[in-house]
C-alpha cells in the first residue's frame, strides 16, 4: 500500500 | 534519525544485553519474568519480518538482527540452559489476559488489513503490555534484584526517548504514527511508578529493591 509510511523504527 | 531516537535504541541494547550478562555471570535467572522475554520474542519476530520485503538501512537490518536474536538467547537460557534456576511459581501472569486483547485490537485498529500491517500492528499493542508479568512478579515476590531494576531502568529509559524522538520528528518532519505513539505512551506510563521506586530505593540504597 503506497500510502504507508516506511517503518524505519525499530 | 536524531538523537534522541539513537540513544533510545542503545538504551533498549543495554537493557537486553544487561539481562543476558545477569543470567549468564550468575547462572541463574531468579527473579526473570520467563514469560516476558518470550513476549519480547514474539514482539521482535512478529514486528520485523519486513525483513523479507524491504530494505531500509545496514543499521536498521543489524539492530532487528541483533534484537531477535539476543531475545532469543534470552529465552533459551531462561527455558533451556537454566530452567532449574526459573522461578515458575512467582511468573503466574495469565498471558491470555494479554494476548486475546492485543490480538483482537489489532485486528480492529490497524493502517491495512494485510498480514504484515496486522502483525506489526500486533507487535506494537503487544510491546506496550509485555513487561507486566515481569512487573506482576515483582509485585507478588515483593523484591527485585538490584541487576533486574538496572534493566526495566534502562527498558523504560528507551521507552521514555522514543517519545521525545516522536516530539522531535513531529516538529521537524511531521511525521505521527498514531498507533506507535499511543502505544508507546500506554508502556511508558506502566514505567512510571517503577521509576519512582528506582530512585528511591534502589539509587539511594544497596542491593536489592523491596517494595514499601
Amino acid at each position: 500500500d503506497e500510502d504507508l509510511q516506511t517503518k524505519d523504527e525499530l | 534519525m536524531n538523537i534522541f531516537r539513537l540513544a533510545g535504541d542503545v538504551c533498549h541494547l543495554v537493557a537486553i544485553i544487561i539481562l543476558l550478562l545477569k543470567i549468564w555471570r550468575s547462572r541463574s535467572c531468579a527473579g526473570i519474568s520467563g514469560k516476558s522475554q518470550v513476549l519480547f520474542a514474539i514482539v521482535f519476530t512478529t514486528r520485523y519480518l519486513d525483513l523479507f520485503t524491504v530494505f531500509i538501512s545496514p543499521y536498521n537490518t543489524i539492530m532487528k538482527v541483533v534484537f531477535l536474536a539476543l531475545s532469543y538467547a534470552t529465552v533459551y537460557l531462561i527455558y533451556m540452559r537454566f530452567r532449574n534456576t526459573f522461578n515458575s511459581e512467582n511468573d503466574s501472569f495469565r498471558l491470555e489476559f494479554l494476548l486475546v486483547p492485543v490480538i483482537g485490537l489489532s485486528f480492529l485498529e490497524n493502517y491495512a488489513f494485510t498480514p504484515l500491517e496486522i502483525l506489526w500492528t500486533f507487535s506494537i499493542f503487544l510491546e506496550s503490555v509485555a513487561i507486566m508479568p515481569q512487573l506482576f512478579m515483582i509485585t507478588k515476590t515483593g523484591e527485585a534484584e538490584s541487576i533486574t531494576t538496572h534493566y526495566l531502568f534502562f527498558l523504560g529509559l528507551y521507552r521514555a526517548l522514543y517519545i521525545a524522538n516522536w516530539v522531535w520528528r513531529y516538529h521537524t518532519e511531521g511525521f505521527f504514527d498514531q498507533i506507535a505513539v499511543v502505544s508507546g505512551v500506554v508502556q511508558t506510563i506502566f514505567y512510571i511508578d517503577f521509576f519512582y521506586l528506582y530512585v528511591t530505593k534502589v539509587l539511594r540504597g544497596r542491593g536489592k529493591m523491596t517494595l514499601p
